[in-house]
Formats: C-alpha cells, structure tokens, sequence
C-alpha cells in the first residue's frame, strides 16, 4: 500500500488511504481511485497545491471561473467539510460520496438540509428561502411579482413548516421531503456509478485488485 | 386552476431547478 499513499499524502495534504474512505463511503477502493484522478486535475487546474480552492471548484463545475452563485458558494462550503477555505480529497470523496445512487437517505436528506441552511443556524427561515428563490430567478432570466414568491413561499410553509414558527426544522424537513421525494433529485449523480469508466487510467496507479 | 401556475410549485422544487446545484459538470469533460 505504502508507495502510493505516502507519494500521494506528500504532493496531496490531506490525502487519505484510499482503503479508508472506501471503508467510510458508498465508494469501493477503486472508484476511491478513479476519484482521485478527477481530483488531481481539478486540484491542480489554477494553483498546482493538491488542494480545491473555490475557483477550481467552479472552473471544473461550469466551466467559468467567474461565475458567482448563492448555490456554488453554499456547496463549496459544505464540501469544505474542515472549514479551511480549501477542499481536501477526503472532504471531497466523503462530500461527493452523498450524491452517490447508493448513499444512505438520510444522509441526503441531512445534506439537502444544510444545503438550504444558509446561515447554519439550524433552521431553514424564510427569509433564506426567499433569498434562494431570488438567485434562481437572477439565474434563469425567470420574472416573478414579489407577490408571486410570497405566495409562493405562503404554500411552502404552510406545507413544510408544521408547527408553524416560521422557519423550518430538520424534523419538518424530513416529512416534507418525505411527501416531496423530488426534492431529493438534486442529491443523486448517477454519474457515480460510472466513475471507474470515465476516469480508466486510474488502474495504472491502483494499489488494489478487486 | 393552470396546472403550470408558479404558484402550485413549491419554492424548493423551483430552488432545485438551478443548474448551480447539479455537480454533473465535475463528470463531463
């Protein structure tokens, strides 16, 4: 095992034993690997550092270094599970792992929970909602009387916020998702069941047979 | 009721349409 974990662990900080997270993910040791190929070239895209910083972050998700986003910003920050300002390959495995067909429910719905959690209060408040809503509208040229979102979100709560405080609990968000399974599409990449194909040339560094 | 009303939508499902929130971009080269 040594060889390639510790060439790794030097040029990658944070780099963890690909057996480990395959242990601690919906991921085998070898899509573990194959992740790792995907992350070297995002890692290595603007500052050569073995770490994501958030403009490679978006560089590799859109394309477009530029592009400021309520929702970009917010994923980035919760994939950057050590609160360093950069990504690791850990947090980016363990992050990514979620989004996986196979990954635990719940561990989506908490996902989806911190996700629209803006202020990482605890509660997902209207007012974050409202916010949420105005971006996607910004973003997709869509045109929406105020009225219109505050009826909008007059319907969500009245749905989602059942004991009716005004913000939206994890519990409360746990049955509104459960009576909205759509809203969990966003949490699932099939692309992850892929992984091994789209990036091959991992088994040139392979430490494993499975 | 116009069963494509906004309104009958709930924020969230409208919240998921942004193509901010699918990370397929990292899979697609």
């Amino acid at each position: 095992m040594g060889c390639f974990h510790s060439t790794a662990s030097k040029q990658f900080p944070g780099h963890e034993d690909p057996v480990i997270l395959a242990s601690q993910t919906a991921f085998s040791v070898s899509e573990v690997e194959a992740l790792f190929e995907l992350y070297k070239s995002i890692s290595s895209s603007v500052i050569d550092d073995g770490l994501i910083n958030k403009e490679e972050f978006q560089l590799a998700l859109f394309k477009n270094r530029k592009k400021e986003n309520l929702f970009a910003n917010r994923i980035f920050e919760l994939f950057d599970v050590k609160k360093k300002g950069v990504i690791d390959f850990g947090d980016f495995v363990k992050s990514l792992s979620v989004f996986h067909p196979n990954a635990p429910h719940e561990d989506k719905i908490d996902f989806s929970f911190k996700l629209y959690d803006l202020d990482g209060t605890g509660f997902i408040e209207r007012q974050e909602v409202k916010q949420m809503l105005i971006a996607l509208l910004c973003e997709s040229g869509m045109k929406l009387a105020d009225e219109t979102v505050e009826i909008i979100l007059d319907k969500t709560f009245l749905e989602a916020d059942v004991n009716q405080d005004g913000k939206i609990d994890k519990s409360e968000w746990q049955n509104f998702v459960r009576q909205n399974p759509s809203l969990l599409k966003i949490m699932t990449l099939p692309y992850l069941r892929d992984i091994t194909t789209t990036f091959p040339s991992f088994v040139f560094h392979s430490e494993v047979d499975e | 009721k116009n069963p494509d009303s906004p309104t009958l939508i709930n924020a969230f499902q409208l919240i998921g349409m942004s193509s901010c929130l699918d990370l397929s971009g990292f899979f697609e080269k």
